[in-house]
């Protein structure tokens, strides 16, 4: 029974590189002593970035995240964090800081970006009505083949349709353009750096996650919270 | 449950991604 589809093409690295795409990693700098501690985080989003980013505030502050409204933790250049954190710019030189990539099986990672994003029983309907259309439209899928959400307004679709979008999205080489959701994940942390050359990549679920992330930002870790639930 | 096309095309879109960081997972 098994589907045989045609291969996919081989899609264009450094072709999408060249559009300027700028991967969401971090440089995280840490007074110590007179000098500053520098190091790069990077996770992509379906892959625990909000628990990772309340753990990343308890890791620098020494508190958990003490707000309840705009901006959100994840928004890691407000003045919440106190300039310690920037979007990384420069590649070169990597392997001289510390750093820290969280990745998530890719399947899964799909599967939870499609119950949380975009199924007709979704979580996020803000999201649902913004991701929708752009899935459609670059899969050059007409409205028709979407559904009607009960839950509210505009336009949601079911398993099949969104495995098909992907796929002729990525048959069309266009998967450069997806939102971050859905963004292959060697197009983000992966761009300029392999992962062989990052300190560290594990994944949530890893019992040790949390200290890996404070050994890299810290330069030690203090033994407590380890396991990440 | 997906189905077998679902499966197909899951496996189709995820495969570059395991071949790059599928020995961290």
């Amino acid at each position: 029974d098994k589907v045989i589809l045609p291969p996919l093409p081989h899609f264009k690295v450094s072709v999408f590189k060249s559009t300027g795409f700028k991967p969401k990693a971090w440089t995280v700098k840490v007074p110590n002593g007179n000098q500053k501690r520098e190091s790069v985080v990077c996770y992509c989003a379906k892959c625990g970035s909000t628990s990772l980013d309340s753990e990343l505030y308890r890791i620098l502050f020494g508190k958990p995240w003490p707000y309840s409204d705009w901006p959100w933790v994840q928004n890691l250049d407000s003045k919440r964090w106190k300039g310690l954190i920037t979007q990384t710019t420069k590649w070169k030189n990597f392997e001289q800081s510390p750093s820290f990539a969280v990745v998530r099986d890719p399947k899964e990672r799909l599967l939870s970006a499609f119950r949380s994003k975009v199924r007709c029983q979704s979580n996020n309907l803000a999201d649902r009505k913004r991701l929708v259309p752009q899935l459609l439209k670059l899969a050059g899928l007409s409205k028709e083949s979407a559904s009607k959400p009960l839950d509210g307004p505009g336009l949601c679709l079911n398993e099949t349709i969104y495995l098909q979008a992907l796929f002729m999205i990525h048959e069309k080489e266009l998967q450069g353009r997806l939102d971050a959701h859905f963004l292959p994940q060697h197009l983000n942390c992966f761009l300029n750096v392999p992962p062989s050359k990052w300190s560290i990549v594990t994944t949530i679920g890893s019992a040790k996650a949390i200290c890996d992330l404070e050994l890299v930002v810290l330069g030690k870790s203090k033994g407590e919270s380890c396991s990440f639930a | 449950t997906l189905s077998t096309i679902d499966e197909a095309r899951l496996d189709a879109i995820t495969r570059e991604e395991y071949s790059i960081f599928g020995s961290y997972l």
